[in-house]
Parts: C-alpha cells; structure tokens; sequence
C-alpha cells in the first residue's frame, strides 16, 4: 500500500488547503524554520488517529485550527485528508483506494471519515494498528525524537522487538 | 511466544548488525539479550562501537554517533518489519557532512516500493531526494507548498 | 531582595526584547511575570512571536524557533551579569542558513571581551569566527587539533 | 578576566597531551562526528569541578579516563589545566594568572590543585562560585541543552533571574 496524497486545510499554518502528491521513493521537504514542515508531518500523524494536543505541541485540540494572522482572521475548522492506494489489501477494508479524513471545530467537535463514510475515531485508530502501521510502528519519527528509541530503558527495549513480531 | 520473540530478535538484530558499518562506513554494533535464559523478561541491551573505536558505553558516544545508531536501529526495525511509508522529521541534524550523505546513500538505494517522506535542511539529504517540495510563508504566518526543482535548492 | 530581583527582571527583560527582533531579523518577545503582586513567588513566562506572526503558546513555535528564542534569552542574561568567557556546543544546529547567519553576525558583533568558543558543523557560523580549531581523529580513537584557516574549512 | 588556554592529557579520547590556547572574540571548533569535540567543552566542565559522572555521559568519574583502542592501552590518569588571566580580579584570588588543575587515577583517586598549590575539590569550585562563572551560570551550554532554559516552569524561571542579580 502506498500514500498517494495529503491534503490539509485550516491546519495550523495551512490556512490554505493545501495539496501534497507522494511518489514511490524519497520526497523530500524543505523551507526556512517556522514555515510549516514539521506541521505537515503532525497533520499525518493526527489524521491516523493522534490523541494528544500536547503530542501535537498544544493545549487542547482545537489548537490545531489556524488561529489568524495580523491579516486574516482565525478560522472554525481544521481538516486534514490521507488518500492511500490499498490494493494489496495492507490496510483490512475491502477498497483499492482508501481516504481518511478528519475534521475538528473551533467549539471542539470532531468528525472522522473513511472512505467519505461517517465513522469514529477508533475505526481510524484500529485500522492502522491492524495493519501493523499504528502508533508503536516506526512509521513516523517527530522532530527531537530520533533518539527517543535509546532513552527506553534496557527492559523496554523488548517491547519494542515484541511490536515488531 | 517466546519462539516467536526470539526469532524477531535475531532478525532485527542481524539486521542492525549488518546495516550499522554502511551507515558509519566501518565499525559494528549488536543487539543483546541482557538475560539469554529468561526470554519472557530478558532486557536488549544496545552495543556500537564507530569505525575504529573500542567498544565502550553507549552514553558515551558523541551526539551525531547517538543519532545514527538510533538510525541505524529504525531501518533495523523496518527491514524486518516494513512500513508502507516512513516520514523523518530532521532527524540528521547532528549528523556531519559525510554521516549525512551515508544516511542519504541508504535512503535513496532503499527498495523503491517503501515511501520516504524526509524533511531535511541538509543538503547533503536534498541532492539525493527523488523530488522535493518547498514549504514557505510568503504571507506571513500562513504556509504555501510548491514543487522544487533540485537543482535550484540545492546551489542555494 | 524584591527590589533587586524586580531591577534584575527589568534588565533581562529589556534585553530580551532588544535581542530578539535582532536575532530572528524581526517579530517581537518579552518576558512577563506571572504575578507582579508578589515579586517573591511570581514565576516567569516567555512571549514569542517571530517576524510577521502573531503571539501564541510558546510549545507551538518550530524547532528552529524554539532554539533562537531560548539563544536569545542566554544572551539577554550574560547582557545583564556579563561572563568571561561562554562556551556554545552546536546550539544552532536546528536554525536554517538564514538564522544561522544572524546568530554568528550577533556572536561576531559582540564586545570582543567576552570570548565565545563555539562547537559547530554550521559553513555560516564557522566563517565568522576570528579564529579556528579543526579537531580530527587520524589515529582511530585518539583525538588531535590543528590551527585551521577559516577559508579553507568554509570551502571544504 | 579571560580563559588564556587549555591543556587536556589523557581525558577522553585526548589520549595525547593537547593544548588550545583562547584569545578576544570568537574561536570556532570544528571538526566531524565523534572527533572530541564535545570532549572539550566536557575538559573544560571538569576542571571547573563538575561533580557528576552522568553530567559528562559517564558512569563513574574514571570513564573519563583515555579508555585505550586496539593499537594504544588504556591509560590511568586524566588531566586538564585550565589557565587563566586575572589581572582584573575577577577570580578572587590575588594573583594576575591563575592556573587550576584536575586529576583523576584509575584507581579513582584525585588530585587538584590552584597555582600548582594542592587544594580540594570544593577551593575550585567555590573559586569560580564566588566569581560567578559557577554551575548557574550560562558560560557552558552542552549539546542537546540550549532548550532547558525552557523546560523549566515559570516558578523555576524566576531562579534564573534571581541569579542573574
Ligand atoms: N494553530 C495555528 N495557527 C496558525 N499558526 C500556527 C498554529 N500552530 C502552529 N502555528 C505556526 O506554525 C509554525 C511552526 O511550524 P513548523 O513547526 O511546521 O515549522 P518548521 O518548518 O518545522 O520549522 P523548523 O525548521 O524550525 O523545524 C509556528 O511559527 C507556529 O506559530
Ligand atoms: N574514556 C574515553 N576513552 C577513549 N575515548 C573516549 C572516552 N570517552 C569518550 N570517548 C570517545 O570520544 C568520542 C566522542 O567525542 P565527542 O562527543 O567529543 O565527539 P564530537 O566531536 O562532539 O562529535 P559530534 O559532532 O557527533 O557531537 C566517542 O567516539 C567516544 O568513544
Ligand atoms: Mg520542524
Ligand atoms: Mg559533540
């Protein structure tokens, strides 16, 4: 199974909706501090299901939603969109092409969909973990975190192997 | 179970073995059980040792040996268990310029089929990326993508 | 004892919002006390809003953000109890080129009386210091330094 | 007050006797990964009297002894001096160079000394306390470290200040 686009909108700095392609191989980005990268990689890891504001660096979720410029006005909801080509059937539904999205507002409600179907959060949640590529994969490293997997103390080291069986 | 955790042990273990001197240009590294008798409580215990240097402590280490161990453990993890796609968010920022393009060397040589989404401001990292997309706030406080040729971002 | 530490806090304060907008090439910061009634036990907080973009939680800022913001309240303190000598291993290792830049240009600038010994990888800090130590490892595992010329390492 | 040179013999991997002199203004150290130079800055904590082996990513003070390699033993004895000019007093000693020295033996015995007069941990450490260029001050910021300054909560923060004063 493959990527195949991410689309955000009212996403911290993504006021604008905002389209990223992925092709096979390595895509980098790129930019001056504060533009935005490491946002991206945050709306991946809370459309899969990120339960933590602070594991996004806020608060509270609704910190997520663009909150306004000097020149443009703080915005109600944050949306954030993962379309994947499933053909080999990795993720556990029965689609060639599966697209999560997920919504917040700015009065904290949320609405999550796989496939434009309305559904919960733990339907997202579980169909990544079945799939081997939930929270405990190695499937995305945050910025500072590199060395996390060393600061595991020798005992917790073997979790990590069992989650890799 | 226990067959099961000891099998994923060897393999992650051997992977990490073999993939650590490609990553440093030399040296080796192990992974080991701190109790090979009780593998239903038994610690893994990380052992490196760079190019020519004696084994010693990991805390001893520099931070750019730290990073790349650590690395060199993930790709470990997912050549025995592989991700779809893998996203690293600057994860060579301690890293020198020859660590740097060993790192992105093993990136662009990894099988195709497994998605690397790497934000870097190395350029070592940039030159050897397929394609790159520039983030950027022309306006202030509000985030704007575009293609980028690599070329351009790379003599910059 | 109130009365120094409401002198001192003004002091940093001020330092640190003149430092700022110097460091980040804009933008705005200052230091606020939490509960000015009681200088005894007020704590500190930490506003910080980059070039262009609005005050907001001090942990929503980036990487790069964070490192030049927490730089420049060190200097805005050493600005107030000036030190001898400060030694810096590798604090901008999370800024960009452009950040990297500003933050050698302030180190350069600053009363030559105080001497800063900087570790870095970084081509733009390196080639504004007066003066270079390479240190390499020739022999494996035994460390050797050499007077390096600034032109020479900028260019390698 | 300036810190005039540095002299490193047989700490960490300064197996060989090492000397950098300082001058005014702005000296870089470069050099790839795992070459010895967080080492320095580590010589140069040492000698000021820093008291933690973990502080200096040891387990016990003697692992900052020259640990040998597989073409050198290993040797028992680390030594750095570091020398300064007082000519303006900042260090409360009446003496226009101060120089301090530290030693550690692989039996973990030590050794310390000021202006090559033997003296106990604790005259060195209060030598720089009492000058201010001790522990709280920001004169040393070690890799990975420039961000504690904001992993303390605003109680803490209010400590920063007062000694600054
Ligand atoms: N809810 C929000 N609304 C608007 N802007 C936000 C919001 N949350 C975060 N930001 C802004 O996003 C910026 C941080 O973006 P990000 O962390 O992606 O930067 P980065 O490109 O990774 O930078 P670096 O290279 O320093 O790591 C900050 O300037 C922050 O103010
Ligand atoms: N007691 C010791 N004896 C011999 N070598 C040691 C000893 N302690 C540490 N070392 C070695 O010193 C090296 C680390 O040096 P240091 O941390 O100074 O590197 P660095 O130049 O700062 O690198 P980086 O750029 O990655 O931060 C390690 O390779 C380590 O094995
Ligand atoms: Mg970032
Ligand atoms: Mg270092």
């Amino acid at each position: 199974m493959s990527l195949t686009s991410l689309i955000i909108s009212g996403f911290k700095s993504f006021a604008d909706k905002t389209e990223l392609t992925f092709d096979k191989g390595v895509t980098g980005i790129v930019g001056p501090n504060g533009s935005g990268k490491s946002n991206i990689t945050e709306a991946v890891r809370w459309a899969m299901g990120e339960q933590s504001a602070k594991g996004l660096r806020g608060e509270h979720m609704p910190d997520v939603i663009f909150a306004g410029t000097q020149l443009r006005p703080a915005m109600n909801l944050a949306l954030v969109t993962l379309k994947f080509d499933n053909q080999d059937r990795a993720l556990k539904k029965d689609a060639d092409q599966i697209e999560i999205t997920r919504k917040i507002f700015r009065d904290g409600t949320s609405e999550f969909y796989i496939n434009q179907k309305s559904c919960r959060l733990k339907d997202i949640v579980s169909l990544f973990l079945d799939s081997g590529i939930g929270r405990s994969s190695f499937s995305i490293i945050s910025q500072g975190q590199v060395e996390e997997i060393f600061n595991s103390r020798p005992e917790d080291r073997r979790t990590i192997i069992e989650e890799t069986a | 179970v226990r067959a099961r955790f000891k099998a994923t042990f060897r393999a992650v273990s051997e992977a990490f073995s073999e993939i650590f001197p490609k990553m440093f240009g030399g040296g080796q590294a192990a992974l080991i059980l701190t109790d090979p008798e009780d593998l239903l409580n038994t610690g893994v215990e990380i052992k490196a040792s760079p190019p020519g240097k004696k084994l010693q402590k990991l805390s001893l280490l520099s931070g750019g040996e730290r990073a790349l161990t650590a690395i060199t453990l993930l790709f470990a993890i997912i050549k025995v268990r592989p991700v779809p796609f893998c996203i690293l968010d600057e994860v060579e920022a301690s890293l020198d310029d020859a660590n740097v393009a060993r790192f992105a060397d093993f990136l662009r040589a990894y099988d195709a089929k497994t998605q690397f989404i790497v934000i870097t401001h190395r350029k070592g990292t940039m030159m050897r990326a397929n394609r790159l997309y520039g983030v950027t706030m022309q306006e202030s406080g509000v985030s704007k993508v575009v293609s980028v040729a690599i070329s351009d971002q790379v003599s910059a």
